[in-house]
């Protein structure tokens, strides 16, 4: 890979 | 080498009958002469592979809409490479700085065509994202054009004058945790010094594993990793 990115995602019920 | 995914599509097209083991012998021996043009430190990415069957399965109780926090955590590697997939895939044009924080609406709904999964003994129907939805609300007033998706052909998503493809996937649901990895070809314009009616195709590699939580006040909700990846093509 040339490159990478991580991210965190937290989902909640609007 | 890293290579992952290493893909050759060899025409044959004299228009001839040519029988199995003659096509497989000029396809090994075309295949090998490729291979000798392969410069060092990239591999040959066959752009006109075609789009994956198929979605990702989510659980059923995800279905309907939830707001999602995002945060870029890390950046490793070519900042540009990083940052030109972070964008396509819906990062819009907002600064791409890690620890920023994102929040957008997104949604699960069902599938065009019923899919099941085991949950306590029994076949549960699972849900998929509404990937239009998603990239829309994401990119808010900054988008750059119509988003459109169809769930009947749920590996490719138009952005624009953009498309990204899923070209292939895994993806996996369990009473552990669910989540799937997706090799995502994205075209769009060249752009830049090339400009004009110039196409060019990027790799990107997308994995995103989710777990259910509880928040602090006891609601449920669910949290996820995501990792991109970008490739040399």
């Amino acid at each position: 890979p040339t490159s990478s990115a991580k991210s965190t995602l937290r989902f909640e019920r609007p | 080498w890293e290579v992952e995914r290493l893909v050759f599509r060899v025409p044959l097209d004299d228009g001839a009958p040519v029988p199995d083991a003659v096509t497989r012998r000029q396809s090994c021996s075309t295949a090998i002469a490729a291979l000798a043009w392969v410069p060092h430190c990239a591999f040959a990415f066959d752009v006109s592979v075609g789009a994956a069957t198929g979605d990702v399965l989510y659980p059923a109780s995800l279905v309907g809409e939830w707001r999602c926090e995002r945060v870029l955590t890390a950046v490793e590697g070519d900042q540009t490479a990083a940052e030109g997939a972070w964008r396509a895939l819906g990062g819009g044009t907002t600064p791409f700085v890690a620890g920023r924080a994102e929040t957008y609406e997104t949604r699960f709904v069902a599938p065009a065509a019923a899919a099941t999964y085991r949950f306590e003994g029994r076949d549960v129907a699972g849900v998929v994202l509404d990937r239009a939805f998603e990239l829309g609300k994401r990119r808010g007033a900054g988008g750059r054009g119509a988003v459109s998706w169809d769930p009947r052909a749920p590996s490719i998503l138009r952005d624009g004058d953009a498309t990204l493809t899923v070209v292939s996937r895994t993806s996996e649901i369990s009473e552990a945790g669910f989540g799937f990895d997706e090799l995502v070809r994205v075209d769009a314009a060249a752009g830049g010094l090339i400009g004009g009616a110039a196409r060019v195709s990027r790799l990107v590699r997308c994995k995103r594993r989710f777990r259910r939580a509880f928040a602090k006040d006891g609601r449920r909700v669910v949290e996820g990793l995501e990792i991109v990846k970008t490739y040399r093509v």
